[in-house]
Order: C-alpha cells, then sequence, then structure tokens
C-alpha cells in the first residue's frame, strides 16, 4: 500500500 | 506541491535565515530563546526520521536536512560558541520547556494515526511545534523592546505554519483521500498562539514603531 501521501510533507 | 506549500517552506527557510544572520550579524543571541531552538531541534529530529528509509524527493531531502543542521547549528552556537552565549539571556529564559516536551508525548502516545514508533514520533513532533514558540514568546515579553531581526525572525515562524493551513485547504479541495486533523488541529494552536504578536508586530509596522510586546 502506497506510504500516506501525507508525509510528503517537511 | 502546491503554492502555498512551496511558500509555507520558503517562509519557514527565511525565518531560520534571518535568526542566523542575527546571530551572525551582532554575535548576539539576545531575546532568542534557547529553549524554542532546542525545542525545534527535537521537533525535527524526531519528524524526519524517515529520512533515510522513505525518498520523497530532492527537495523533501534538502529541505529536511537544511532544518535539522540549522537548528543544530544554532543550539550549539547558543551553548557553545564563546562570544554568542555570553549574549544569551538566561534569567529570562526560564519557560520550563520540559513539560512542553511531556505533554507533547503523552497526546502523542493518545492520539496517532496508527500506533507505530515512527508514526508516534510524527505525531509528538506536531505536538511539540505547535507550542515550541511559547518559551519565545515569553521571553519577548520580559525582554521589553525587540530587535528587528528578532521581530522577523518570529513573524515569518508564525507565517510558515499559517501558510501551511492555506496547503491543507487546497488539498482537502484538490485530492479525494485528504485527511489529516491531527496536523490541521495543531497547526491551527500554533498559529493562534501567534495571534497576539501578530497584532503588535502589524501595530510597530503601521506606527513605525519598535516592536514591544505588553508584560
Amino acid at each position: 500500500k502506497k506510504k500516506t501521501s501525507f508525509k510528503d510533507e517537511l | 506541491m502546491n503554492i502555498f506549500r512551496f511558500a509555507g517552506d520558503m517562509t519557514h527557510l527565511i525565518s531560520i535565515l534571518v535568526l542566523l544572520l542575527k546571530i551572525y550579524a551582532t554575535k548576539s543571541c539576545s531575546g532568542i530563546s534557547r529553549k524554542t531552538q532546542e525545542l525545534y531541534a527535537l521537533v525535527f529530529l524526531a519528524r524526519y526520521v524517515d529520512i533515510f528509509t522513505e525518498f520523497i524527493s530532492v527537495y523533501n531531502t534538502i529541505m529536511k536536512i537544511v532544518f535539522i543542521a540549522s537548528t543544530l547549528a544554532i543550539v550549539w552556537c547558543m551553548r557553545g560558541h564563546r562570544v554568542v552565549r555570553r549574549s544569551y539571556d538566561k534569567e529570562l529564559d526560564t519557560f520550563r520547556h520540559y513539560f512542553l516536551i511531556a505533554a507533547s508525548l503523552v497526546l502523542a502516545l493518545l492520539v496517532h494515526e496508527k500506533f507505530t514508533f515512527q508514526e508516534i514520533l510524527w505525531a509528538f513532533s506536531i505536538y511539540l511545534e505547535a507550542v515550541a514558540i511559547l518559551p519565545q514568546l515569553v521571553l519577548l515579553q520580559r525582554s521589553g523592546n525587540v530587535d528587528n531581526l528578532t521581530g522577523q525572525y518570529v513573524f515569518f515562524l508564525g507565517a510558515y505554519r499559517g501558510l501551511y493551513i492555506l496547503n491543507w485547504i487546497y488539498r482537502y479541495f484538490t485530492e479525494p483521500h485528504f485527511s489529516r486533523w491531527i496536523a490541521c488541529v495543531s497547526g491551527l494552536v500554533q498559529t493562534a498562539l501567534y495571534a497576539d504578536f501578530f497584532y503588535y508586530y502589524f501595530l510597530s509596522w503601521k506606527n513605525n514603531a519598535k516592536l514591544k510586546l505588553p508584560a
């Protein structure tokens, strides 16, 4: 499962 | 990536550059809370533990390294630099920030997205960042008039999370499964803590007067 995109933020 | 988030990251970067400029140019850290710097170092170390395992983009990795390195450098400078550390307002910077760390840790253990080490560290970093500015705001109130660079540093630091709130609103409407209420609620609290600072900062700008927070 693709990692939650949320952690793409700083 | 959207314009709000990019503007937020750049504002955050500017706040760190302004702080570095202030310390480097004046060789002084008067008016700066070392405790807030230490809390921010903890925020970045806790939040970016995935820097070696999760590659998201070159930009993301570089910014994480810059934030961690610059904040650690500032803490080192305020503790170790023989000239700068003499100007540290030790007797004014007395906020008991260990309580903030403990409270954030307890809250992260209770409220998180998933009960995994990384997610709890991430939630801890989000909660801690929301309150990390408190020692700095208390120090500003105690130290009377605030020098321009310090005022600008706090202003940009507060503005960056406000831009992130716009970013979350934008992503909420443009991405189907976007939901991050932990960061949103925490971001709102964080930005709200700056409300009175923003008010006095605006007044000082409007009246072209020295920034002064009421004790």
